[in-house]
């Protein structure tokens, strides 16, 4: 973990007695390789590197700490900041139902996101409505009905026939007759260089007008989440973003690149298959995980 | 700096980022840089494009061996167990390598053993139906190695070439989950001797260095025969494989290239290497 990689670099730190131009380079090098084994975007490890830089240079000497503790504080905060302030929820406050559109690539884990977040309102007293949107993937409808038949939450009966913005529409309109609250739409996976697919999410947003449109992402994801965020923000304009298989080992430095990207809050973490398993989002841990 | 011209120190900055782009890590991309460096310091990289066709050469080399297909061949049934992480593109590459096989005449039967997520058997009965494939399921909830058990007992009564077992998705993490993997190899290995003949690897492309641990662990607990990367149709470079490659010498398999039941090429390392940076 970072720690333990910069004891030697950080060793020489102390031995100086205070951050200069001429110990800091080593310090900036180990930060820079943790971050980009962590999966974090090399252009947002360069920017975020430059600002360690800047503010250890210039930053008061710290009596309480040691030039080695002050620049891990530095590096620390840094990405703590960066990964955005509180925990925040989904944007409910309009007038019901409130659509959310949950997109993003090929198997994030977005049709059992939408499960989890229709549990999650349904334990905050609100009285959520599954939609399936994706017509292409095999049984991706059957998938969203168990998952509701799990939790006792309505799922719209989608003809797998029909055009997912028809869906979509029609969907918000019956969770307002039957007093649905919040409506959750469970779009197809795509990419983001599918101009078509891309269009269609266009066109579902227009038809529907969401509260929140989060990208879901997998935690596992590399150099290439950039690229995905950016095109989503850029089509749709993200809300927020949705962390799944927080589970697992990987670092989740993805999550970084996407906030740095797309300045969209992350507002909910995957933590397993089940649909108990959500969480809020907390920089400082995510930070923590991806310094290792 | 892009193709022509000499070589200088900026033109090989701009490769290794390239490379780590392409998430081949940093520490390797650093050691082709070097490599590379000396190369050209010796004279014998006269412009870029020398440059890059020497960088391709390298990646080409070290993927090269890896180039096998899966070696389908009697006595038959010819077990396939395939296994990854959640969301990779498992059972949508098992509909795809059961087309191939039915192009070129095998008889094919699924096994439906991912029994706990939701309207996976579904999902796997649609591929089972588009592709001629017999399939073997149980309810959902039920236990997997019953399934599996009941597929290899009908592929033997049905003069199966090919079985291709369907797994849920597992991280490498989850120790029970790893166990139960375990559990599966003994049942099939105890029906047929010598089976699973493939156990088969599904990569997710868009991984970044995850997927080195994850091809590390399934290779340590439950033992990796055969690797296929998938989504390769996005921007993700799938670099990391070339760091799998080091680690662990399992042969690369296919390259999943989209949704349709078409879209699974052999891996190519040439082709693999002039995508990469
Ligand atoms: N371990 C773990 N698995 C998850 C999590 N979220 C989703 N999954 C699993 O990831 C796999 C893919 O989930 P889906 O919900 O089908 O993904 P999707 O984005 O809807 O997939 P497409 O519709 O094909 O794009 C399933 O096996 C899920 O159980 C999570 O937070 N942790
Ligand atoms: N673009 C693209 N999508 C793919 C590829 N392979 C699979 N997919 C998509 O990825 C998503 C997940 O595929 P699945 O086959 O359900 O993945 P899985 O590993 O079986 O998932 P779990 O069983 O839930 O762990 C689906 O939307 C597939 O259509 C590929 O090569 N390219
Ligand atoms: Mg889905
Ligand atoms: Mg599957």
């Amino acid at each position: 973990n970072l720690s333990e990689k910069f004891q030697g670099v950080l060793k020489n730190l102390r031995g100086h007695g205070r951050i200069s131009e001429g110990n800091i380079e080593e310090a900036l090098r180990e930060v820079r390789l943790a971050l980009l084994e962590a999966d974090v975007n090399y252009k947002v490890v360069k920017e975020f590197t430059a600002a360690v830089r800047s503010k250890a240079l210039g930053a008061e000497v710290m009596a309480s700490l040691s030039p080695d503790q002050h620049f891990i504080k530095i590096v620390h905060d840094g990405m703590t900041s960066m990964m955005g302030g509180e925990a925040q929820d989904l944007d409910l406050a309009r007038r019901p139902p409130v659509p959310v559109m949950l997109v993003g690539l090929q198997g994030s884990g977005k049709t059992t996101s939408c499960g989890k977040l229709a549990l999650h309102l349904q334990k905050k007293k609100r009285r959520p409505f599954l939609v399936p949107a994706d017509v292409y993937r095999p049984a991706a409808i059957e998938q969203l009905k168990v998952l509701g038949s799990q939790i006792g939450i309505p799922v719209f009966d989608s003809d797998p026939n029909a055009d997912p913005v028809d869906i979509c529409r029609e969907a918000v309109r019956q969770a307002d007759l039957t007093g649905c609250d919040t409506v959750l739409l469970d779009t197809a996976g795509r990419l983001h260089v599918d101009e078509e697919l891309m269009e269609e999410l266009r066109r579902i947003k227009e038809a529907v007008d969401p509260g929140d449109i989060l990208l879901v992402a997998d935690a596992m994801t590399g150099q290439d989440a950039v690229n995905v965020a950016k095109a989503f923000h850029e089509k749709v304009g993200l809300t927020g973003v949705l962390l799944t298989k927080m589970d697992g080992d990987a670092r989740g430095g993805a999550a970084l690149s996407i906030r740095a990207v797309t300045g969209a809050p992350i507002k909910f973490v995957g933590v397993g298959e089940k649909l108990d398993a959500l969480e809020a989002f907390f920089p400082d841990r995510m930070a923590s995980r991806i310094l290792g | 700096a892009r193709g022509i011209g000499p070589v200088d120190e900026n033109v090989l900055v701009e490769l290794e980022e390239a490379l780590i782009l392409a998430d081949a890590g940093a520490d390797l991309a650093g050691e082709y840089v070097v490599a590379l460096r000396a190369k050209w310091r010796r004279g014998e990289l006269p412009d870029i494009a020398a440059l890059r066709l020497e960088l391709k050469k390298m990646i080409t080399n070290t993927l090269a061996p890896r180039m096998a297909p899966i070696p389908v061949a009697p006595p038959y049934p010819f077990v396939v167990l395939v296994i990854g992480v959640n969301g990779v593109g498992k059972t949508t590459t098992i509909g795809k390598i059961a087309h191939l096989l039915r192009e070129e005449g095998h008889p094919v039967l699924l096994a439906a053993g991912d029994t706990f997520r939701a309207a996976a058997i579904g999902q796997l009965r649609v591929w089972a139906e588009r592709v001629g494939a017999d399939i073997i399921h149980h309810k959902e909830g039920s236990d997997s190695s019953a399934v599996v058990f009941d597929s290899l007992r009908a592929a033997k009564a049905r003069g199966t070439h090919v079985v291709l077992i369907d797994t849920a998705g597992r991280l490498h993490t989850k120790t029970h989950l790893m166990e139960e993997m375990r559990k599966v190899v003994r049942v099939i290995g105890r029906e047929i001797p010598g089976a699973p003949q493939e156990i088969l690897l599904v990569l997710d492309a868009t991984n970044g260095r995850n997927a080195i641990t994850q091809a590390k662990t399934f290779q340590e607990v439950i033992g990796v025969t055969g690797i296929v990367l998938t989504k390769l149709d996005g921007t993700a470079k799938g670099g990391m494989v070339l760091s799998v490659t080091k680690e662990t010498d399992v042969p690369i398999r296919f390259v999943g290239v989209g949704e349709t039941i078409d879209d699974l090429r052999p891996f190519d390392a040439e082709s693999f290497a002039s995508a990469l940076f």
